[in-house]
This record gives C-alpha cells, sequence and structure tokens, in this order.
C-alpha cells in the first residue's frame, strides 16, 4: 500500500462543467422530491392539497363524486330474480366472496348488488378474540405503528396530518384539556362524589338522576343544551349543520332517567370507562398522558370483502366529524401514489375514549363506496352536496349524548355492529 | 374503503399484525 501510495503516478483530467451542473441538479431534485413540502394558510394550518404524480391529477380532475353516485344508483336498480343466484355468484367469483357465510343464504332474496354488497354474516361467523384492540373489518393492514409529530405514515415516505384527519386545533375551536381517567374502581363510584373531566363535578344523587347545580354552576353540560336532540329538527335528523354548529344525532334511549343511569353505569363498567361527562368542546386537541402512545392502524377493505364494520374495542363514541370531500380510490396502488389520500377523501371521524384515553375510529370514503352508515346516527348523510360547499378541512359535527348521558357518549362493546360501506 | 383507528394506548402496546396481512372482523390486532 504504501508503495502504491508513493509510486502511482497522478493524472488529472478536466471534468465538463454540464456534468458538474447535472449533478447538481439531480441531487437537487431528489432533495426536493424527498422533502415534505408544507403549504400553510394564514393561520399557520397545512393546507392539503392534491400532490402526487401526474396521472393522479388526471384521476383528480375527473367528477368522482358524480361518478360515484351514479355507480350507486345503477347498483340500487332492482335486479330480475331470476338473474341473481347467476349475478351474484359471478361477483363473487371474481371479488372472492365467501357465499357460505352470509345471511341470508338465498341470492334471490338480495333485491340489487347494493343490497347483496351490504349483506349481513352468519351470527357467530366471525368471532371476537380475547384482547383490547380487534378488526373494525374484513380487509388488509396497510399500515400500522406510533404517530410521531402529528403525523401518520400513510405508506413508507409519505405521512398525512393527525390534525387533518381527525379535524383538531382547526381555528376558531377553543382550546381543551386532555381528558383525565384516574382509575378508580366502579363501586367507589357509587358512594362517593367524584371529580371529573375539567372540573365539572357531579354528586351522587346527580348521577342517580336528580341534577342539582354544583359548585362551578354547571350541572350539566352547558355547551349541550342548545343543541340536545330535544329540538324536533335534530331528532328527526335533519339537522346536519355547519362547521361550529353541533347536533345531537344519537337516539336517546328511554327517558326515565334513573333507568338510563342504571344501565349506563353497568354499561361503564363493561366498557371500562367512569361515567363522566365533557366539556362539549372537548376533541379540539389530544394530549397523549405520560406513559401512553398514540398509535394507528389502516386497514382497507377490498370490493369483495364484507363491507358491515364493528366496534374494534370497547369505547364510547361521543361525537363525530363528517369532512365532505374526494372519493378517490382508496386501493394500496392510490395510497402509495396520492399523498394525503385519507384527508382528501370523504371520511367520517368518530372521536371518543376508552380506558386508555383517546380513540378514534374513521371511516373513509372511496369512489364506489362514498356512502358511510353508521348505525347510531341518525342525520349522517355522506357523498351528498357539492363538494365546492365544502372546502377541504372543514366538518360537519354531531354529538351522540343523548344516548348516555352519563357515559357522554354512545357507548361500543367489542365486536358490536356498527355501521358499513355503501356503495355510491 | 378504508378504516383508521388512531387511539392512545400505553408504551407497551402491541401490535399482533403485520403489513399486508389479511384480517377478519373481531380478529386480535392489538394488546
Amino acid at each position: 500500500l504504501v508503495e502504491a501510495w508513493q509510486n502511482t503516478p497522478t493524472k488529472w483530467y478536466p471534468i465538463p462543467i454540464a456534468a458538474g451542473a447535472l449533478l447538481l441538479v439531480v441531487l437537487q431534485y431528489r432533495k426536493k422530491s424527498t422533502a415534505r413540502e408544507v403549504v400553510v394558510d394564514d393561520d399557520g394550518n397545512e393546507v392539503i392539497r392534491l400532490k402526487g404524480p401526474w396521472h393522479v391529477h388526471v384521476i383528480g380532475a375527473l367528477p368522482l363524486r358524480n361518478m360515484s353516485r351514479v355507480w350507486g344508483y345503477l347498483n340500487s336498480l332492482e335486479l330480475p330474480v331470476w338473474f341473481r343466484p347467476i349475478g351474484f355468484r359471478i361477483y363473487a367469483s371474481v371479488f372472492g366472496c365467501n357465499l357460505e357465510e352470509i345471511d341470508p343464504q338465498d341470492l334471490t332474496q338480495y333485491a340489487s348488488l347494493g343490497e347483496f354488497f351490504y349483506r349481513k354474516l352468519k351470527d357467530g361467523a366471525r368471532p371476537v378474540a380475547d384482547a383490547v384492540l380487534v378488526s373494525p373489518a374484513d380487509g388488509r393492514v396497510l399500515h400500522f405503528g406510533v404517530i410521531k409529530d402529528g403525523r401518520i405514515e400513510q405508506v413508507k415516505g409519505s405521512t398525512y396530518s393527525l390534525d387533518a384527519l381527525l379535524g383538531l386545533a382547526r381555528p376558531g375551536t377553543p382550546a381543551v384539556t386532555a381528558v383525565e381517567f384516574p382509575d378508580q374502581k366502579m363501586d367507589e363510584v357509587n358512594h362517593r362524589h367524584f371529580a371529573d373531566i375539567n372540573g365539572i363535578e357531579y354528586s351522587l344523587h346527580e348521577l342517580l338522576g336528580t341534577p342539582t347545580p354544583s359548585s362551578s354552576g354547571t350541572s350539566t353540560p352547558t355547551a349541550e343544551a342548545p343543541h340536545t336532540h330535544t329540538d324536533g329538527a335534530a331528532q328527526t335528523g335533519t339537522a346536519a349543520k355547519k362547521h361550529g354548529e353541533r347536533v345531537d344525532a344519537s337516539v336517546p334511549r328511554d327517558q326515565t332517567l334513573p333507568e338510563t343511569v342504571a344501565q349506563d353505569v353497568s354499561m361503564a363498567s363493561e366498557v371500562g370507562l367512569r361515567p363522566t361527562a365533557a366539556r362539549r368542546d372537548s376533541f379540539t386537541s389530544v394530549r397523549t398522558k405520560p406513559g401512553n402512545d398514540t398509535f394507528f392502524i389502516v386497514i382497507y377493505l377490498a370490493p369483495g370483502d364484507y363491507h358491515r364494520f364493528h366496534s374494534p374495542a370497547a369505547w364510547v363514541v361521543e361525537r363525530r366529524r363528517h369532512f365532505v370531500g374526494d372519493l378517490f380510490s382508496v386501493s394500496p396502488w392510490m395510497a402509495k401514489r396520492l399523498e394525503n389520500l385519507f384527508v382528501l377523501n370523504e371520511r367520517v371521524a368518530l372521536l371518543g375514549r376508552w380506558k386508555y384515553g383517546f380513540f378514534s375510529m374513521v371511516p373513509v370514503g372511496a369512489t364506489n363506496v362514498g356512502s358511510i352508515k353508521i348505525n347510531f346516527d341518525q342525520a349522517l348523510r355522506t357523498n351528498v352536496g357539492s363538494r365546492r360547499e365544502h372546502p377541504v378541512g372543514t366538518f360537519t359535527e354531531a354529538v351522540y349524548s343523548a344516548a348516555s348521558p352519563i357515559l357522554n357518549g354512545q357507548p361500543l362493546v367489542k365486536g358490536e355492529e356498527m355501521g358499513g360501506f355503501c356503495l355510491g | 374503503s378504508t378504516i383508521v383507528l388512531v387511539f392512545e394506548a400505553p408504551h407497551n402496546f402491541d401490535f399482533f399484525v403485520s403489513a399486508g396481512q389479511k384480517v377478519k372482523v373481531g380478529q386480535r390486532l392489538g394488546d
């Protein structure tokens, strides 16, 4: 080595400047393509835009919502009875549906492809595993992990903002402290005061149905009162309103509060939560408690999959935010190419809590399945109206406090059917 | 269609699935 180092002659060659310039261009291009370009509005919030290769922009120019509605209309047309078994068998063989587990099994009973698409399964076809978190749907796991810096990794190298997905930290919404859940035992709850979220305190007899004004001057969630389901419009589900207006979209159980309370308390123990009442403006920002992390998992449902979804855990849904959006395909192919896919598309963010803290479930629509149904939400209508009326990032919000005043939301047990995706 | 779950859980929460794996309703995702 020493000899080679000392005796090898050194020759100099001129490198063409153009080659050097080309190298710089290539390096710059690679840096640009890997760096996240963030466009922010005057409030400093990221503006979600259509970003991706040219063919994504071509797809973006298509009238996807109208196509979806036409597709939905065509699939609501009643099929002749003789054709149904043939047609559905062809569909099942093409998309890999298991006809042995559907209910009803008689294919002639499905009047249209839309009905077949939203088919039920036989009881017991999907046993619920003994775990805190189970799959809400049949499908394929696209991605999962821990959320870092408020961004969710859509696929390797492409992320989208948690804030945008859930409509958190939007301008004009008051900041809220995190939801506190000291792990008290339920029987402790029954015989003494308990402090609860944000300083609103309930006494036992309030819990049992004789509310009295508490020291903080609020004995029932005041922010709730003008929007409770008692006004007829809300109850008839015609009251989905613009951002900032809230509607109670839940279906109230019977009105005799004590019984409801008794049910709620037993349900509370079932879902592992303490009866409590959150201020209406919670969920504008989520802070994870020390010792916890915020996780995410994305599940893709293929066209042939069973398209009803179930509760992945025992939790309480407090509110939902309906984001009117585009209806790009959400196939893994598109997820790889279209950045921010899940915050551009029409979706319903169900926000609530479970025993470890914040919990949310966001069904995201797609071109063929633009309609999202939530069983306990009469007011929800997706894929209606034009996208122009609802700029990206705005949402209509409804709360579910009437379902369980004590739990302040719709309690769900693990594996309970919640709703589904419909064609169009 | 797609479903995104975002939730808070203790540090030692673990997923028992892998990316690309097919899952069914009620199947264990994590604990």
